[in-house]
């Protein structure tokens, strides 16, 4: 959800 | 995962294997920025500080990161002690607390949560933005560059630049964004431009890689 997500990115 | 992102993570992939390979068969680091590959090792280690806090997104996640933290001390230690000789530090002479700095002050300034993982998630996301300045001032310095070093540099580009229509598509199939992220992903592929323009008009036409004078 906006603005935060969990880094789930590399 | 989408597409976007798997490719782009390849690519990210690839860029590694290029650089370990132009190293490993050339046995030299000529060319190759050591003050850019520490950096890429100050971006993974700070910015996968949650591999030891117990996050778990997934095996593919944990995988690459211990890969890409890897893989980057390596590289370090090739330049710095197995190939040393052949790595000219002065050519090498971009000052990186131009980059260090900004960065930090920027993760302090914009992130998610003023606690330290926070912070250093956002510096490490900067940081990476700028990175790859150090191994461009070479290129620009030398005026020209082998052709497997500009394919490095040519895969890490296209690397960031797949993270942006991963992160369209997200927003569309999520509904989420990570502004910070986007806003550094699009600044770190706009730096490619220049390198991209010759890249894509030289070096895949078969000539050199030789900036114009």
């Amino acid at each position: 959800p906006y603005p935060y997500r969990p880094h789930d990115e590399l | 995962m989408n597409i976007f992102r798997l490719f782009g993570d390849l690519a990210h992939l690839a860029s590694i294997f290029i650089l370990l390979h132009k190293v490993q068969t050339s046995r030299s680091c000529r060319g190759i920025s050591f003050k850019t590959q520490a950096l890429y090792v100050a971006v993974f280690m700070t910015r996968y500080l949650d591999l030891f806090l117990g996050t778990w997104v997934s095996f593919y996640n944990t995988l690459m990161k211990l890969f890409f933290i890897g893989s980057s001390c390596y590289i370090l230690y090739l330049i710095r002690f197995q190939f040393r000789t052949t790595y000219d530090p002065n050519l090498d002479t971009f000052r990186v607390e131009y980059l260090l700095v900004p960065s930090f002050i920027l993760g302090l300034i914009f992130n998610y949560e003023f606690t330290l993982t926070e912070v250093m998630w956002s510096f490490s996301i900067f940081l990476e933005a700028v990175a790859i300045f150090p191994q461009l001032f070479i290129l620009q310095r030398t005026g020209e560059a082998e052709a497997i070093t500009t394919h490095y540099i040519a895969a890490l580009g296209i690397y960031r630049g797949l993270y942006i229509p991963n992160w369209i598509y997200r927003y569309y199939s999520e509904g989420s964004v990570d502004p910070i992220a986007v806003v550094a992903g699009i600044v770190q592929t706009g730096l490619y431009a220049d390198f991209f323009y010759v890249y894509f008009t030289k070096v895949l036409q078969g000539q050199r890689f030789e900036l114009p004078a």
